[in-house]
């Protein structure tokens, strides 16, 4: 199974924790470290590949990253590489697909694009509303807002609020996780979904609680807990996007984003 | 007493609730919120004065603080109505010490500036450094870790060591806490000193711990305390601000700041 995700936003949201959180590797590490420690002198999209194993499958996962996203003091246009970096892909499949033999495609086209929203507490940037206006036509965009220990369950509530009214006022696109056939499976959904955007808190380091091994962050004054649905909604964005839509994402990149690109390409 | 404290850093870094918690007031509130609310198409210094009691001791404290700073796209020269601010205070002064008669001449320049850094985890911030080596010798410099919270206190002393190494390179000239003539006061002001940049957590909240009220931030995990010595450096930053080095912040801005921009205008 092949996946690529994109993770965008500035340096120090804790992206490369996260990552390596979510598919339980080292995927950013000494030796291929986070984004902040590649920064060059204009945004580069830079792609990393990795194998995972999630309950016994094999997932061969590609990583695009983003140093120097909105880290200069002029960020004007700093999502340019990413559009071109995504359209570059579509064009690639486009290509494959007008191909005599085409029997199997690689698909290299970004399925997901894991956008970090700074826990400022009030509201969106002028660079997040720039770069969801300008992407959310042409990728699946997962909103997460970083570090979430940095807020209060209060804190945290009324951010998202903030920011989903702002994403409507701005008519900004976000990926939506379909309806489900199971009556069940669509009720427990609809709960998941009202935690869009997702809190996430991300950690390299594993300590016991209670005699329990949990991965979290150890401040003097507690342990906030990575998998902890009271502390974060980490195991929310884990099975969402790992177990239960990657292939809806797959799908609505090839049905929709593709597409849209194809005809408006073909049009022209 | 009088008093000008200028406050600067992009919005959502805890800066009007942290002057809130130092001085005990609700300077900023509904009727006068935080400059994230006040954000113009440019960035503009703005002033509010308060007074405040400290130990039995009025202060009238003039707050100058820089909606918009860091906020949008593209922040090329955000630093510069910084400069025209406290540059057009040096010149009122001036001006007023070239009078005939002065007798008492208002002390309207700005004593002390406190700077606030991201906690990214990674380092200074390209705009940090700009504003920084373009204020430094114009005004009393504070450099402050916001929301320190957010990092543990292993993350919070490599974070340190890196800004100060960062300052270093940079040549930048931070406000000295200066010597004292009394050996045991010395060797208290070393071991603040090395504190620096100080790590501070506000909060506008008081509850109970342990039979204690305490001004701090509820989370899942525990409450982060503003006045806990080993949750953060707010302490450390109210005592030396306030209680005893605040002369020492006039008579370096009289005695440097002031006679630098005196002499630069009287020769040019
Ligand atoms: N408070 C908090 N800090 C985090 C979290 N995840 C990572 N960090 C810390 O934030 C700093 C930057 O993390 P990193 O993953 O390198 O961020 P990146 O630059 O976005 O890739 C490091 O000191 C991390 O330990 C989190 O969820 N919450
Ligand atoms: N984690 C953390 N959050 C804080 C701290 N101080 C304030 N906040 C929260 O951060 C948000 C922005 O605070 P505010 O004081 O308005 O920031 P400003 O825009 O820099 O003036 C609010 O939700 C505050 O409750 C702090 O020390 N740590």
């Amino acid at each position: 199974f092949e996946f690529t995700l994109m993770v965008v936003g500035e340096s120090g949201l804790g992206k490369s924790t996260l990552i390596n959180s979510l598919f339980l590797s080292d995927l950013y590490s000494k030796e291929y470290p986070g984004p902040a420690f590649r920064i060059k002198k204009t945004v580069q999209v830079e792609t990393t590949k990795v194998l995972v194993k999630e309950n016994g499958v094999s997932l061969r996962l590609t990583i695009c990253d983003t140093p120097g996203f909105g880290d200069a003091v002029d960020n004007s246009d700093c999502w340019q590489p990413v559009i071109g970096h995504i359209e570059s892909k579509f064009e690639d499949y486009l290509n494959a697909e007008s191909m005599v033999s085409r029997t199997k495609i690689a698909d290299n086209r970004v399925h997901c694009c894991l956008y970090f929203i700074a826990p400022t507490g009030h509201g969106l940037k002028p660079l997040d509303i720039e770069f969801m206006k300008h992407l959310h036509d042409k990728v699946n965009i997962i909103p997460l807002i970083a570090k979430a220990d940095t807020m209060t369950p209060e804190e945290c509530l009324k951010f998202k609020q903030q920011i989903m009214r702002e994403i409507r006022e701005h008519q900004i696109q976000l990926y939506e996780f379909p309806e489900c056939d199971d009556e069940e499976e669509n009720r427990l959904n609809k709960k998941l979904k009202s935690r869009v955007p997702f809190a996430v808190v991300g950690s390299n380091t594993v300590m016991e609680v209670g005699g329990r091994r949990v991965r979290g962050r150890q401040y003097p004054w507690g342990i906030a807990e990575v998998e902890n649905i009271d502390h974060c909604d980490f195991t929310v964005l884990r099975d969402m996007l790992i177990r239960t839509h990657m292939q809806d994402l797959k799908d609505v990149t090839n049905n929709v984003h593709y597409e849209n690109y194809r005809s408006k390409k073909l049009s022209s």
